[in-house]
This record gives C-alpha cells, sequence and structure tokens, in this order.
C-alpha cells in the first residue's frame, strides 16, 4: 500500500488527493486552510490543517515509508519553495512540486525537487495541438516523442486493408485502433448511430468511410502525416 | 492561417497563447490586466486590454472566420460564465472554456461552451497513475480509453523475441517502441549510457534486460497487464 504526501489542497492538489485515494494508495492530505482539510477528510487516509512552511509541523508527521510528497502549492512561490526545502531536510526522496513560474521552478530543482510538473503548460501545449491539426481528435505524446492521436481517415484509404496500407513502412506509424460509426434499427423502426471499437485491427481489415483511425508513432513522424493532409 | 480568441492570460491561458502562436496560428489575446497584456504582446497577433465581460468590448473586436474562442479565466466564476455566455450570443460556435468546480462547469456547457477543460484534473489523474504503477514510467490515455505507456521489462521477457512475447494475443497489447540503454566508450576510455529509441521494433527483436518497452493498448488490458506484475 503506497503512501503518499499531498501538500495543497487548491484543484490539483484536491484531485490528486481523490485520484491517489481512488487507485487505492493511503494519502495524507495537508493544507493551511481548515475548509479544504474539511473537503478531504472524508475520503483521505488523514487530513491535516497545517503550514507546510512550518518545519516542526511537518516534523511531527509519521512520514515513514513514504512513496512520494507532491507540493501542489500553486501561487505561493516562497510557500513552495519553503516546504520543498523542507522536505529535502526531512530525507524525502521523492519530491514533486508544481512550477508556478521559469524561475521558480528552475529554484525548485536546484532545491531538492525530483520532478516538476505544470498541468497548465502540459494542457495547452496539448489543448494547442488538439485546435491546430485538422482531422486530429485527440492528440498526445509522452515526454520521450511517442505519440497517440486519433485522425480521421482519408478519401485515399477507403477500401483498403492495412497490409495493403501498410502504415508502417509508408508512415512510420501503427494503426492500433479504428473507431468505427454503425447504424442500428430499434424496434420501433428508429435509427441511431453507435461507435464500435475496433481494438487492434487485424491486417485484413478493410477501412471505410467515416472511420477514426487510432495511430501510435513518433512525434516528427506524425507531424509529417497531419501536414500531407 | 487558424484564427483563435484567447481571454485571460494566467499561466494557462499565456502558454496556450503561447503554444498556438508557435504552431503557426493567429492569436488574439485578452486579459483585463495591462501588465499581462504586455507580456504577450511581442508574439501574439494582436493583444488587447480589455474587460470580457463588457459585451460591447468584446463586440469592438473583429472575430470574423475565427476557429475557436478559449475562456482561459480561472478563478472568477462569474467573469468566466458571462463571457462564455457573451461569445454564444456573439454567434462563436466553438468556444472552449475552463472549469474552476463542478457546477460551474456544468454551467458553462449550458450556456454554450461547446467543450470544458481542466488542467488540474487531467494532470493530477495521470500523475497519479504515474505514482501509482510500479514501473510504469509513463502513462496516458485518450478520452477513449486508448492508452500509450511505458514499462520496464520483466524477466521473464528478456532474450525473447517479440513474435514469441505475441503482446496481442497475452495481453491485447501492441509493443510501438523500445528503449535501450546503450554503453558507449569516449576516446579517452570513459563509459557513458545512451538510450537508443527503437521505434515500431520488428518481430524478431528481442528484449533485453533494463530495456523499457513502450506499450499500447485499452485502458482495462493495460491495468490487468500492470496488475500481473
Ligand atoms: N504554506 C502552506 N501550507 C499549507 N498549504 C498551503 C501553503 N501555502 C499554500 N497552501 C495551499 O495550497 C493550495 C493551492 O495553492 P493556490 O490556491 O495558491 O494555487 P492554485 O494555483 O490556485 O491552485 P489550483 O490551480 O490547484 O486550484 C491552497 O489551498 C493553499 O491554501
Ligand atoms: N473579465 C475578465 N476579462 C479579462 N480577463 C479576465 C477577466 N477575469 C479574469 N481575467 C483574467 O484571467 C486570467 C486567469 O484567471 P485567474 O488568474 O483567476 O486564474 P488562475 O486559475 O490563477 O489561472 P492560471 O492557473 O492559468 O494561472 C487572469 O490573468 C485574469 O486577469
Amino acid at each position: 500500500m503506497k503512501r503518499f504526501l499531498v501538500i495543497g489542497l487548491g484543484q490539483f492538489g484536491y484531485e490528486l488527493a481523490k485520484a491517489l485515494t481512488d487507485k487505492g494508495a493511503e494519502v495524507i492530505a495537508i493544507d493551511r486552510n481548515m475548509n479544504l482539510v474539511e473537503g478531504v477528510k472524508d475520503f483521505v487516509t488523514s487530513a491535516v490543517n497545517l503550514d507546510s512552511t512550518d518545519e516542526d509541523a511537518l516534523r511531527s508527521l509519521n512520514l515513514d515509508g513514504l512513496e512520494a510528497a507532491i507540493v501542489a502549492i500553486g501561487e505561493d512561490w516562497e510557500a513552495s519553495i519553503l516546504t520543498t526545502a523542507i522536505l529535502k531536510e526531512l530525507g524525502i526522496e521523492n519530491i514533486i512540486a508544481r512550477r508556478a513560474g521559469d524561475i521558480q521552478g528552475k529554484i525548485l530543482e536546484k532545491i531538492g525537487a525530483t520532478r516538476i510538473i505544470s498541468p497548465e503548460i502540459n494542457i495547452a501545449d496539448q489543448l494547442a495541438r488538439n485546435l491546430i491539426s485538422p482531422g486530429v481528435l485527440e492528440h498526445i505524446a509522452l515526454p520521450d516523442g511517442h505519440t497517440i492521436f486519433q485522425v480521421e481517415a482519408r478519401p485515399e484509404f477507403y477500401n483498403k486493408t492495412l497490409i495493403e496500407l501498410d502504415f508502417r513502412r509508408n508512415f512510420g506509424l501503427l494503426v492500433v485502433g479504428i473507431q468505427r460509426k454503425k447504424a442500428n434499427v430499434t424496434e420501433s423502426g428508429e435509427v441511431y448511430m453507435e461507435t464500435e471499437n475496433i481494438s487492434l485491427p487485424s491486417a485484413t481489415e478493410a477501412i471505410k468511410q467515416g472511420d477514426i483511425l487510432v495511430l501510435v508513432g513518433m512525434k516528427a513522424d506524425i507531424e509529417t502525416f497531419i501536414s500531407r493532409e
């Protein structure tokens, strides 16, 4: 049973405490705002109202066997920097800190954060890709460049099988799924559309008009593929 | 050339305006805080200091051919709701609004937002998965369940080829990449590690100790695979 310390229960910290708890972890949740502590105490392992810049207060917690500490403080640069420094001092090895600015992010790394995250930067980047690429419906990349995305099938693909199209050789991409709309009829004769999810389609699967292809590859190959539309 | 309207230049709005501009789009950036408008005017198409809850002020902008409007206002519920309603009134079809709370998110949808986003919820969920799953280094899912993730190769895979392991039949997953550490020697005899990225590995590729596998599949199959460790 993994144990985590989450400091700061704004939207991000709250959602993180909730997600970790849902996945079966033990969560110690901290905030200096009593209302926010109240808001999580029904589901986290323990909820504590304290100021994380107070070293004695943090020392008073039982932090044995902690998998990681997450500093989810948002706007207060001083508080997130000081808190990170104290956690390092207490011997916590895995400290994930949220960055609120360029310089502050660099400081956090220097004083002990093993990983810096920015929900705003990540999602802004994903959203920008989504908005810009024609027909690319969702587009998500791992930090190493491997990317998964969905795109509407182009006319030149209709009625050709995956083995004929050979995405791997021609585009450096793999088709890992196809979403196909099927028309169904209810007993009363009403037609409704249903989405069929073909996971890991076989090589003999033929692409139809209206299909949404789920593709995987490296970022550069995907950019090339998209720009060829 | 796609045109976007970004209202609210906090961290998220700022990063979005920047990402869209980097990708070649025209961006009209709005904030009621002059300093933040100053902060983007060197790179966006046009930066305007106005209050987006002022209908006349928004009407004064040229919003023809707008691909989408993004309401990136964070904490001010009233402002983001009112702004969304005005944009709908002005005939903007594609309105993406950032949610700041459960109820407020529902209200935004009811009054015209075509899509709601929450950087905090998305990244909290991704981070929670990252923290909980042993050996799963990055784990990102499309909304439809298709997921890409990295995992350390298990001992039972060492020295077996992909065709022997048949991930597709045995786990419902595809191996789309392998990251392998290679030891190199400099001229002065110093050994350093380099990461080799094998994209779309062939069926005859054998897995080695220390390999990181990049896998794709549906969420449920991935959960099963991870839990079998
Ligand atoms: N020294 C501290 N000790 C404990 N909690 C703190 C401390 N400083 C800030 N916090 C808490 O951190 C939480 C998040 O910080 P803040 O509200 O500034 O960030 P935010 O960017 O608005 O967060 P979010 O985007 O997650 O809603 C707040 O609830 C605040 O009470
Ligand atoms: N009515 C309005 N008109 C124009 N800009 C507005 C209006 N209301 C709020 N804003 C701007 O929206 C921006 C983002 O809002 P806010 O700072 O409340 O959110 P935040 O959650 O802290 O943002 P982030 O997490 O992106 O830093 C602010 O710069 C603010 O000036």
